[in-house]
């Protein structure tokens, strides 16, 4: 027996909104912990790991670890179906279940749906991501992030991101010319809109724009993202989910050959 | 520059 229930419907919608685009389709892997989803998009380049904890579910409970295999364009579909403010509780019945419901209940109670979602056998790699200590971490608006990926992405396909002490530089150029964006690291630390920069060594690295935009439909879920980079390995994009868990994109850098 | 796969990078398990 698999049953979690959100007060609010509206965050899994995001979350969904945040990975559906990159991926078709995805193992939950639950277990007494929580939710976790590892999956690389079609190409292999990226990479998304979700994990929803339990202790932020407003109910919980998973006898045995499961694991059920979802189509994102199915779920997404049925999670349109809920509003915003609906309570849902997703539940499995059996141990390897080859269905899963959704159960939305709005706020008065008055109004109780259910749909049900046939599972999928999927066989994918799982990767082992080594611990990193990253040469830069910076942290800043997401909504900022998200402004610079959509605006550099008209003017080339490589976006190259350079961090240093002085700030995070975003840069690009194509047939229509070039294009840089750079911000400098903010005084209050604290504030939604700061700009922090943790430094060991300056990095710069290229990556297809392309990607950095789909990381960006993770924007709802935090006013705040950290991008952690080391030079020739993957950028690590971070966004936090509340309290209960975070949505982690990997991306490949290019590299000179 | 070419674009480098996450097995470059990450073994898998």
């Amino acid at each position: 027996m698999f049953e979690a229930s959100l007060a609010q419907s509206a965050i899994l919608k995001k979350v969904l909104d945040a990975i559906k685009d990159l991926l078709n389709e995805a193992n939950f892997e639950c277990t007494d912990d929580g939710i976790k989803v590892q999956a690389m998009d079609n190409s292999h380049v990226s990479l998304v790991s979700l994990e929803l904890r339990s202790d932020g579910f407003e109910k919980y409970r998973c006898d045995r670890n499961l694991s059920m295999g979802v189509n994102l364009a199915s779920m997404a579909k049925i999670m349109r179906c809920s509003s915003n403010s609906d309570k849902v509780t997703i539940k499995a019945q059996d141990d390897n279940p080859d269905k899963v419901s959704f159960i939305f209940e709005s706020s008065n109670q008055e109004r109780i749906s259910d749909y049900e979602m046939k599972l999928m056998d999927i066989d994918a790699d799982q990767l082992g991501i080594p611990d990193t200590e990253y040469s830069c971490v910076v942290k800043m608006p997401s909504a900022e992030f998200a402004r610079i990926c959509k605006d550099l992405n008209q003017f080339g396909e490589s976006l190259v991101i350079s961090c240093s002490k002085e700030g995070i530089k975003f840069s690009t150029s194509g047939d229509l010319g070039s294009a840089n964006v750079k911000l400098a690291q903010t005084t209050d630390a604290d504030k939604d809109d700061a700009v922090t920069i943790e430094m060991r060594s300056p990095v710069t690295l290229t990556f297809a724009c392309r990607y950095l935009n789909h990381f960006t439909k993770a924007t709802p879920l935090s006013s705040q993202v950290q991008l952690s980079m080391s030079d020739e390995i993957p950028l690590l994009v971070e966004y936090r989910i509340g309290d209960m868990g975070c949505i982690k994109y990997y991306l490949a850098p290019k590299i000179d050959d | 520059m070419s674009q480098k796969k996450l097995s470059s990078f990450f073994k898998t398990i």
